[in-house]
C-alpha cells in the first residue's frame, strides 16, 4: 500500500524479485482457473494417446481463427458391449462440456480396408437408461465409400441432454454388395477401428458460458 | 505504455512471462506453453490522471499540464489496465476431453492512470 496512496498500486514498497515471482506464480494460476470457471486444476486419469491427441487437434479449427462461437471441444470415445465394431455403442463423458450447450457435432471415425463394396452406416442416439431397442434415436446414416477418416454431422439437437451427461451412440454398419455378393459378406471381420490411436472421437462447437456472448463477439 | 523500469517511479506495466512447466501444469494444458501475466503499478500523480498511458496526444498533454497547475487534485488516481487481449487455451478436462477456449482480458497490453 503506498503511503497515503487511495489506490493498492501506486507504488509501494518493492517486493524481493523471488518473492514477487512466487506471488506471480500464484497469481497466474488464480487468473488461469478463474478464467476457465474452475475451483481446482483438473486431475487427467487417462490421458488420451499423444497419437489420437495429435490427429484430433489437427481437426480443430486453425489456431488463428478465434473461436467466436465459444469453444471447442474433443472428446474420445470409450467402446463397450462391442460383439464386432460394425454394432458398438460408443460412450463419451462430457460433464464438462454442458451438452445442453451445443451448437455443432460432427462424429469421427476410421473406417478400415474393406471388400469391394461401400460400408453403410448408421448412428443411433442410446438413451442412458435404455437396453431395449425402444430407447434409441436415429441421428444419422452415410455410406462410408472407402477406409480412412469420415465425419459425420450430427443434430446438435438430437445430442441435448439434461438427464445425463454421458453420451451414448451406438454404430450400426453393413457391407453394401459391391461386386460380391451379401453372402459372401465377412462375419467377423471389423470394418471400423473402435480403439487405440485410430478410436472415434467427436468434435463440438459449444455456445460461450455467458448468455448472448457469442451475438456479441460476432456483432 | 512504458514498461516498468526498476528505477521507473510512475505508472507502468510490469512484465512476466510464466511457463505452465513452472506451475507443474504442462500435463493438463496443452497449447499454449506459457503466457504473458502483466500487471500495472506505479504512482499516478495529480497532472497523470487520466492520461491514456500510451501515445498521449497533444489534447491530453495541454489537459495535464492544466491539471498540474491546478492546486486542488481531484482525488485518486490508480494506475490500472487500459488494453486487455483474450488468451487461446487448449486443456485437458478431468474427463480426458481436449476442450479449446478463449478466456477474454488475460493479457494487460497497456496500462494507464484512472
Amino acid at each position: 500500500q503506498g503511503a497515503g496512496s487511495g489506490c493498492p498500486n501506486c507504488g509501494g514498497p518493492t517486493l524481493a524479485p523471488q518473492a514477487e515471482r512466487a506471488l506471480v506464480l500464484e497469481l497466474a494460476k488464480q487468473q488461469i482457473l478463474e478464467g476457465l470457471h474452475l475451483t481446482s486444476r483438473p486431475r487427467i486419469t487417462h490421458p488420451p494417446p499423444q497419437a489420437a491427441l495429435a490427429r484430433a487437434l489437427r481437426r480443430l479449427q486453425p489456431r488463428s481463427v478465434p473461436t467466436a462461437d465459444g469453444d471447442e471441444v474433443i472428446s474420445f470415445a470409450t467402446v463397450a458391449d462391442s460383439t464386432s465394431a460394425c454394432s458398438s455403442v460408443l460412450t463419451f463423458d462430457l460433464s464438462t462440456a454442458q451438452p445442453h450447450q451445443l451448437s455443432r457435432a460432427r462424429l469421427w471415425l476410421h473406417a478400415r480396408p474393406a471388400p469391394p463394396g461401400s460400408l453403410y452406416l448408421r448412428v443411433f442416439r442410446r438413451r442412458p437408461s435404455g437396453g431395449q431397442r425402444g430407447a434409441r434415436t436415429l441421428l444419422a446414416e452415410q455410406h462410408l465409400p472407402a477406409a480412412g477418416w469420415h465425419a459425420l454431422a450430427l443434430p446438435s439437437g438430437g445430442l441435448r441432454a439434461k438427464e445425463s451427461a454421458v453420451l451414448k451412440l451406438q454404430l450400426k454398419c453393413r457391407l453394401l454388395p459391391g461386386n460380391r455378393t451379401s453372402a459372401q459378406q465377412p462375419r467377423r471381420q471389423r470394418l471400423l477401428d473402435t480403439a487405440g490411436d485410430r478410436r472415434p472421437f467427436l468434435q463440438l462447437q459449444i455456445w460461450p458460458r455467458e448468455p448472448g456472448a457469442g451475438r456479441a463477439r460476432r456483432r | 505504455t512504458p514498461t516498468c523500469e526498476p528505477e521507473t517511479p510512475l505508472c507502468c506495466r510490469r512484465d512476466h512471462y510464466v511457463d505452465f512447466q513452472e506451475l507443474g501444469w504442462r500435463d493438463w494444458i496443452l497449447q499454449p506453453e506459457g503466457y504473458q501475466l502483466n500487471y500495472c503499478s506505479g504512482q499516478c500523480p495529480p497532472h497523470l490522471a487520466g492520461s491514456p498511458g500510451i501515445a498521449a496526444s497533444f489534447h491530453s498533454a495541454v489537459f495535464s499540464l492544466l491539471k498540474a497547475n491546478n492546486p486542488w487534485p481531484l482525488g485518486t488516481s490508480c494506475c490500472v489496465p487500459t488494453a486487455r487481449r483474450p488468451l487461446s487455451l487448449l486443456y485437458l478436462d478431468r474427463d480426458g476431453n481436449v476442450v479449446k477456449t478463449d478466456v477474454p482480458d488475460m493479457v494487460v497490453e497497456a496500462c494507464g492512470c484512472s
